[in-house]
């Protein structure tokens, strides 16, 4: 059975998209059949794969609200050995109209159930909130979360939030949900402040953080407007020798290399 | 009477915070009495500010749900030169909470009332969401809003359905709604994608992007964690020229300078 995992962070802009789309890409590249699922209104996951979300007809959205099954609303790509389920305009709709539906916090669970089978690797990008959207990514979560945490300060701030809600969650919905991994991004070794972040997140997360860490590099930013992941657009950067590192490292831990 | 600006873009991470910090403080040193409005539950603005956020009895959330008066949540700081509504951490739960209320989506607006007379610039930092909280935030920029856009290419892809909520907004809740400007932040000038971006952003806005942009500059990112805005942080950072610069553009075309 493949691994799902979540990644989730309710900070903005800490990499959470970022992530899903290189860490896919690198499993993809040592072998394992890999499905993104974008499950963020902004559907920046699927625009990073070169794909027009407002061309989408039908997607996460349909999945979420029980119009479509997932495996009719798959996009292949062979060139990034990546699948994805594209997000979609009308999922900003589907945090209203998912809270009268049976089984809310469930829908994308359930959805994916079945898929697991046929994949290696299952990743679920998240918005930058705390509502029925990322609480249907944290409850399909069924191997665990990966939190990407930006190397600043403001990004501390919200882990307690985050492990709050993570608590109330295992306490009633999920009781089995886990912390798979937290990734520290956008780390630069000029300041101190990278540094002191790791540390805090380290005392924050202990055992949880992954040795691998994502130093800031402008390529990882330039790869979207090309439409394509860091392993084919600059694969000898700073930033896709980490994400690859990273991709290595789950690998490992998770027995399969 | 004062005016009233929201600061806003659901895209997560581009600056919405650190330009509420900032440019509100270079407002007061140019002798404007600020008041700030922290309407995201991550509490970052409270926290930038050197508030501990878990402390906080009364904030944003008991003038929404009316059981305070705005009035009688300020907190004001003499050093900074700025006036504060704190977030809390039940904030968070405001979003379902605001959905059964009468008016839901005018309680700030209403909150806000008759403190314009009190300050000269009142400025509403929100979530990276599109929810009721931001909602909210909208329909109180009696005077416009001002829109952070990272300069790199994701943050292009979100700004598509920020105008089309603020269509939505203008066609019935607040035929005013007006953008008073929008904000480059993070420029980096050692690669080209800013100033593609920047390029894109001006097409895209004619007319209304600042004049000023706020460079990419780690010293904006340590000020957080000392809780101070830049002004006293590093006043001779370029982030902080830059901030002061906005400030002075601002103050110029509203008239006050
Ligand atoms: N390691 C890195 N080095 C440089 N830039 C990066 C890095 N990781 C991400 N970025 C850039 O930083 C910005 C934020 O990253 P990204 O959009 O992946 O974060 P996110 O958490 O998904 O944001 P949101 O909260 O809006 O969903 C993007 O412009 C991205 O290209
Ligand atoms: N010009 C800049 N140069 C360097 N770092 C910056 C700059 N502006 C903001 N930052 C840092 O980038 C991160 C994101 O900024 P900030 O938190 O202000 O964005 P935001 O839009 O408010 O995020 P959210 O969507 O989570 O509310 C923070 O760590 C902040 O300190
Ligand atoms: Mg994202
Ligand atoms: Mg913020």
């Amino acid at each position: 059975m493949g691994k799902i995992y979540t990644i989730v962070n309710q900070k903005g802009g800490v990499g959470k998209t970022t992530t899903a789309i290189n860490l896919g890409a690198y499993l993809g590249f040592f072998g394992q059949k890999l499905l993104l699922v974008d499950l963020d209104p902004q559907a920046n996951a699927t625009s990073c794969l070169g794909v027009e979300h407002n061309k989408i007809n039908s997607g996460t959205y349909e999945v979420l609200i029980g119009h479509k099954k997932a495996s009719e609303v798959i996009l292949h790509n062979q060139a990034f050995k990546m699948s994805l389920i594209p997000s979609s305009p009308n999922l900003a709709g589907a945090e209203i109209e998912l809270i009268d539906l049976e089984e809310r916090e469930r829908r994308l669970r359930i959805g994916l159930q079945g898929l697991a089978a046929d994949y290696d690797y299952i990743l679920i990008d998240c918005p930058p909130s705390l509502g029925l959207l990322t609480l249907n990514g944290l409850i399909a979560a069924m191997d665990g979360i990966i939190i990407p945490v930006q190397s600043e300060y403001l990004a501390l701030e919200g882990l307690g939030q985050l492990t709050k809600t993570l608590n109330r969650i295992q306490g009633n919905l999920f009781p089995d949900l886990s912390i798979r991994g937290v990734l520290l991004t956008m780390y630069d070794n000029r300041t101190n402040l990278s540094a002191d972040v790791m540390a805090e997140v380290r005392k924050f997360f202990p055992h949880k953080v992954f040795g691998t860490f994502i130093p800031r590099s402008i390529r990882l930013a330039e790869a979207p407007s090309f439409g394509m992941p860091i392993s084919l657009y600059a694969p000898a950067s700073t930033g896709a020798e980490a994400y690859k590192q990273l991709a290595h490292e789950l690998l490992i831990n998770d027995g399969v290399k």
